[in-house]
């Protein structure tokens, strides 16, 4: 029986930001990160979710040691375009499930939801790919959460 | 010289939905994606971005023919958890560029970003992964958006 999920991935050398209530209108998510490609800032996860009252928040991840400086040049853009401001933590890991068996499987992002929940761990940032489903979740629950995941989905 | 980007795909059989202002605790992206789960229904995109004053977003997207019985499940939900609504369009399109030669380059995103732009087009959803990047935006703006990269990536 196909494998469904083939592994678990942990990423702690992670930070995530976000900036708050942008214009949602043409050229602003380029604007953003123009000016981190410039500062050859590596994006790795770019979240962007539905929009409010024609705002909307955009949030990243990038390594720990891009953080300051990604930082520093975001305010600037968040400046630049009026949004309302920009959050940050380092305090974060990505916890992955990876699979090919995961394509049309309805119950496994459920199940690895499910698994986080049992072990009181709050999803922070979701975002997905045909296949791997990725969750920002506290730093410190990263362990726990590995742990807990290669259990419910038997990779142990 | 390596090709950044391979492919540009487009998905136009998609409906998005979003529940809105959900409680952001433990439990709660489980019991949205577990209610879909058992209706068999197939999700594709999960994204979840910052959350702000304690309640969060949940945006997905399913295949246009689960769209209504995938709104009905979510309504139901988010009743349950005391979300403020829920959000639904059939309009949209899944604009993707793929590529092994994205990882690690700073500028391919902002470069997809600029050509959506460049069309006056408006990205309402983005979600990435190492081998691809994802925007969301009208169905109407397909064609445009899909020739623009096309073009933009010398695809042609
Ligand atoms: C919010 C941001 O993504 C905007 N909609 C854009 O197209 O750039
Ligand atoms: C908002 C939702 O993702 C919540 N944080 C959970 O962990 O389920």
């Amino acid at each position: 029986k196909e494998r469904l999920v083939s592994g678990v991935t942990c990423d702690l050398n992670t930070a995530k930001i976000a900036i708050l209530e942008v214009p949602d209108r043409p050229g602003i998510a380029y604007k953003i990160f123009s000016a981190l490609a410039k500062a050859n800032i590596n994006v790795d996860m770019i979240i962007q979710s539905i929009m409010r009252d024609n705002v909307n928040d955009i949030s990243f991840t990038i390594s720990e040691s891009d953080a300051d400086l990604a930082l520093e040049i975001t305010k600037g853009v968040a400046d630049e375009i009026g949004a309302k401001g920009v959050k940050f933590s380092k305090d974060v890991a990505k916890v992955s499930i990876v699979g090919a068996g995961m394509v049309n499987n309805p119950g496994v992002a459920a199940t690895m939801f499910e698994t986080l929940a049992e072990e009181g761990i709050n999803i922070q940032m979701i975002t997905t790919s045909e296949i791997k489903i990725s969750c920002l979740i506290d730093a410190s629950s990263a362990i726990k959460a590995v742990k807990a995941l290669h259990k419910k989905f038997n990779l142990s």
